[in-house]
């Protein structure tokens, strides 16, 4: 069980910093295991964004924690990847330029994970391949309204638009 | 494997059947606030066997039944449907396409089905215990959990590697 | 004692309310003291955006929890209201139409209170009458950028606009 | 009364002098992630008087001394200057614009100033005290606050009026 964890923990950790410079596009991090029982012990975060001195978490701002976090996620999803994966707003936090790499992520992930994004962000809404909207009449009753494809699909097929 | 489909009827704000169709790739869900986008993660969540009325934002299973809302009246049941292409044979059955379908009656009575025919909750679990689906996988990531992931205790952060273990 | 509990109760329960319809363009809140000695009793939350039938405030939305917190925590700050107030980001789970009656409520309030918003959402940012950009240089340390004048502000004085 | 200005220096991510000016209205602080604007809300915080590290992010109050980044040297010390127009009269003195600085420096000893005269943490506190400022007031509100307040329990929220009251 303890070989288990640890070759387990081994791959997340890989895995995490691997995204973590993905999702920055620079900087580090990693994951220790705190003292004690390897099979007890709690695990520590470290992550330091491209430029700062800084690794402790808790001094990072809102967007970093976001993305760090989204990094470990991940890295923990793809040590037992479903064939999809439901991601609800995680991009609220994010300034732009982030959401463009972690756009670029799910696009590196859609060979083996179909992604289903709830967002209120325009630019991944852009970056989608297809877009669903969803909508409540006045009287609390939610319902679907077309599916639009993305503008870059549409260029190649020539397909139908729906205005908004 | 991937998800072709999903239908809701009579679940949380959605009282008429409702059929969402999907495709390989990137889909983006929008909408205003309180348009739907979470009540249809919990769908999922719900079909797949989700028995924690909390993670579905309520103190009562019975509050995914439609509540009724403006002329409409409250529904009797709430059904879902989720619909996966078997592609890679990943699911231990010799269908190509499985379809998995939920319903709760307000008298409290439960239905499961896989391909239309009745069976029993633990069968779906059992279907999807080694694709990572099901309720402690991390195929639905909320903003929540990104906030509770970093703030955690290494203790607790510790427990969702054991699981993923 | 009792007797201030309950008339800054009554007045911040009023503002809640007001700024409830307010902020959602239509629906009803109310607080309520929950049974036993008002003294120690803690209060109740009830919310039902237009149209809707519900009240528990479990079931609400994302956003429709975030702007009604934001219409409690504006009902408190009026009882004692300071200067000037900071507002955080306050705005990230809320849709276009929703940011769009925060800031008609911000103006409303800017003949007693200013107001400095920390956002990343490009209608707060249209809204403002003046934008303070912050930019942080490779190596970690934060600094200050060119302060915009509004658009609108613009067009009356013609004055000079920073290209970002 | 308004805010008409705020200076910060080698105060967390801000090494050099920087002074912000603001005006009445709204003003709105913008930017990418980790740049600074969240630093720069709890450099008024801290000013105001704010003892409480976890508030500021941090385990010790030290680490609000710019810690060195890339090329530049930590700070000996951390100092921020707010200054405000007593427009109104409402702060109990005779000017009309009133500065508050407090530094701390590396050994730990801090230094509290109004209108560039020593004073001590505790008439600074009570400068503002009828003014709605200070560490308890609603003139910081973040995202954090906004989900709380929904969340907590019922005897947590009245705490918050009492407050008020
Ligand atoms: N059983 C029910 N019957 C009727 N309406 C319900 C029921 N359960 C939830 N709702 C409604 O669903 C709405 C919430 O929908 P949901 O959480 O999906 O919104 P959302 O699109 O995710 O919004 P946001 O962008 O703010 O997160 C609430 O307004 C609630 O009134
Ligand atoms: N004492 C310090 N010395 C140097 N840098 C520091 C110090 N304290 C905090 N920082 C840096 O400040 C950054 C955080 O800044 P801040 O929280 O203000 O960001 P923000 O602009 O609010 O971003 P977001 O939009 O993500 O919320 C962190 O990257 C951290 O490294
Ligand atoms: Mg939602
Ligand atoms: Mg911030």
């Amino acid at each position: 069980a303890r070989k288990r964890f640890l070759d387990t923990f081994g791959r997340v950790h890989g895995n995490f910093q691997d995204l973590f410079v993905r999702l920055f596009g620079g900087g580090e991090a990693r994951l220790e295991l705190a003292d004690g029982d390897p099979l007890e012990a709690g695990i520590k975060i470290f992550a330091t964004p491209r430029g700062k001195n800084l690794s402790a978490i808790d001094l990072l701002s809102g967007g970093e924690k976001a993305l760090t976090a989204i990094a470990l996620l991940f890295a923990l999803y793809l040590e037992r990847p479903s064939p999809f994966c439901f991601l609800d707003e995680v991009d609220a936090p994010l300034d732009d330029s982030n959401v463009g790499r972690f756009a670029d992520l799910l696009e590196d992930f859609t060979d083996r994970t179909q992604f289903l994004v709830v967002t209120h962000n325009k630019l991944t809404m852009e970056r989608a391949d297809r877009l669903y909207g969803v909508t409540m009449e006045e009287e609390g009753s939610s319902r679907l309204v077309a599916v639009e494809i993305a503008a870059r699909e549409m260029e190649k097929d020539d397909g139908p638009v729906t205005d908004d | 494997m991937y998800l072709s489909g999903l239908e809701l009827y009579g679940f949380k704000s959605f009282p008429t059947r409702t059929k969402l169709t999907f495709s390989p790739g990137v889909m983006a869900i929008v909408g205003p606030n309180g348009c739907g986008k979470t009540n249809i993660v919990d769908a999922v969540r719900w079909v797949l066997g989700e028995q924690r009325a909390g993670i579905l934002r309520s103190d009562k299973m019975e509050n995914v039944i439609f509540a009724g809302a403006g002329a409409k009246k409250p529904s009797k049941f709430a059904e879902v449907t989720l619909i996966v292409e078997n592609t890679l044979g990943l699911l231990p059955t010799e269908y190509s396409e499985v379809a998995i379908t939920r319903r709760l009656h307000r008298s409290g009575e439960s239905e499961y089905m896989i391909n239309r025919r009745t069976c029993r909750l633990r069968d779906i679990r059992t279907l999807f215990a080694d694709t990572g689906l099901g309720p402690d996988s991390y195929s639905i990531i909320e903003l929540a959990m990104v906030e509770s992931i970093l703030s955690g205790r290494p203790e607790e952060r510790r427990r969702l590697f054991e699981e993923a273990a």
